[in-house]
């Protein structure tokens, strides 16, 4: 199957903007 | 459809894997046997996606401001950070020693290249561990197979570009066969320049 990668970049940027429900 | 204990939320990022963090705390007087080990042991939480993950991370001590013998692990869901489980058993792990005040910045770029999926070896990795001791901190990153040398010189490779790691740095390996002999760790490791 294919795998969920994400660089150290974008899980930084994941910190700083929160999913907004 | 989510069929996991923990789903990621509406609209949040999935990882490839949940993780599950755990925190231990030992007298160090006391023998460090497997059973006063999983005593120590506590289970802190679950996550399955980017979002979760850092929501539960920021509520942690950064591990570099913990005092005396204790150790932060993550590791995926169902794998119990033990030598003996059943995911480790064959397993083994690299070390990386860390001289005191660089442990929270190393901490966090390994988790962040486990979690995204930086290693690329399958199945392999386990699970990651920061141990805060009394001299130095170390780091250690634990797989499946210990003697499957591709992956075992995929990880120390990652491992240099993710941590940074100067060329020269120091990389030890040792098997947890090795660590279940020797009750011990971090000794009689074999050295990988």
């Amino acid at each position: 199957g294919t795998r969920i990668i994400y660089d150290r970049k974008f899980l930084l940027e994941c910190r700083s903007s929160p999913v907004t429900k | 459809v989510c069929l996991q204990t923990v789903c990621p939320g509406a609209g949040e990022h999935p990882l490839q894997y949940n993780y599950t963090f755990w925190y231990s705390r030992r007298t160090p007087s006391r023998p460090a046997s497997s059973q006063s080990y999983e005593q120590n042991i506590r289970q802190i939480g679950t996550v399955a996606s980017v979002e979760q993950f850092w929501r539960f991370y920021s509520h942690l001590v950064r591990p570099g401001d913990l005092s005396g013998h204790s150790d932060f692990h993550l590791f995926k869901e169902g794998i119990k950070p033990m030598w003996e489980d059943e995911s480790n058993r064959s397993g083994g792990k690299w070390i990386i020693r860390l001289r005191k005040g660089l442990a929270s910045r190393f901490w966090e770029n390994i988790i962040l290249a486990m979690l995204g999926e930086q290693f690329m070896v399958g199945e392999e990795i386990c699970g990651a561990v920061v141990s805060i001791r009394f001299q130095e901190d170390i780091l250690s990153i634990w797989n499946r197979t210990s003697n499957d040398q591709m992956t075992t010189s995929r990880i120390r490779d990652t491992l240099r570009r993710v941590l940074n790691l100067p060329t020269n740095t120091i990389m030890e390996y040792k098997t947890h066969n090795d660590s279940l002999r020797d009750n011990s760790s971090f000794r009689n490791t074999k050295i990988s320049l």
